[in-house]
């Protein structure tokens, strides 16, 4: 249900926000 | 663990001594210097200057150094906070210390309502937001018709634009995120309390550099 979702919530899930990949590297 | 102060070590254009960043975040001395061991390695993937430039940044978050993409811009411009293009040390670990666990929710909250408002209009606008929102679908390969992403914005401002004049301030951000914590789970990184706990290579190497 995607409408039913909240927009922050789904860009928040973008890997260009998930920093932990910095230290995968 | 310990750690001894690498004085004596090469360091990179923009190096700042450890103990004042320690001073001025929540890291440690040795975490600082577990950081810079970090830094040294994602600012030498490409260029090999000691900065991290855009390019290195997109590697080492998506494993390609040409992947595009809005949100990581945003991060890194946010994290060059000289604007010159590049990320130095010292900004490297002051931008970190806004996802360390113990950073004030407040700062992460401040940091978040930078990031998403894209145009620094001190705002977060509803074309903004669908940007955003667009930005996203195209990075997961997913898409949804133009309605329903309508839909979701409308159904976020309805939520967050408490005054109701199409744009969402500061103060309306500070009491959707209360009212949604999970919007601010990115914002706090695990790994950096106890750096060197984590990545105890990152200390045993900076007592290498000795």
């Amino acid at each position: 249900q995607p409408a039913a979702m909240n927009a922050f919530e789904l860009i928040s899930m973008s890997k260009g926000l998930n920093l932990a990949n910095l230290f995968d590297s | 663990m310990g750690c001894i102060p690498t004085k004596l070590a090469k360091h990179t254009p923009g190096y700042e001594d450890p103990t004042v960043l320690a001073s001025e975040t929540s890291f440690s001395v040795c975490e600082v210097e577990a950081l810079y061991e970090l830094f040294k390695k994602l600012s030498h993937s490409i260029f090999k200057d000691g900065l991290i430039r855009k390019e290195e940044f997109q590697l080492a978050l998506f494993k390609n150094s040409k992947r595009k993409n809005l949100f990581a811009d945003r991060i890194f411009d946010l994290f060059d906070i000289k604007r010159n293009g590049v990320i130095e040390f010292g900004e490297f670990v002051r931008s970190l210390n806004v996802f360390h666990p113990d950073t004030p929710t407040e700062e992460k909250i401040a940091f978040a309502f930078k990031l998403y408002d894209l145009r620094h209009t001190g705002y977060i606008e509803r074309e903004e937001l669908k940007e955003m929102v667009f930005a996203l679908l195209d990075e997961s390969g997913l898409h949804l018709s133009d309605d329903v992403v309508e839909v979701i914005v409308e159904k976020t401002f309805s939520q967050a634009d408490s005054k109701g004049d199409g744009r969402i301030d500061p103060d309306e951000w500070k009491e959707f995120v209360s009212q949604n914590p999970a919007l601010l789970k990115n914002m706090t990184l695990p790994y950096l309390k106890d750096m060197t706990m984590v990545f105890p290579s990152f200390a045993v190497n900076s007592e290498l550099d000795e």
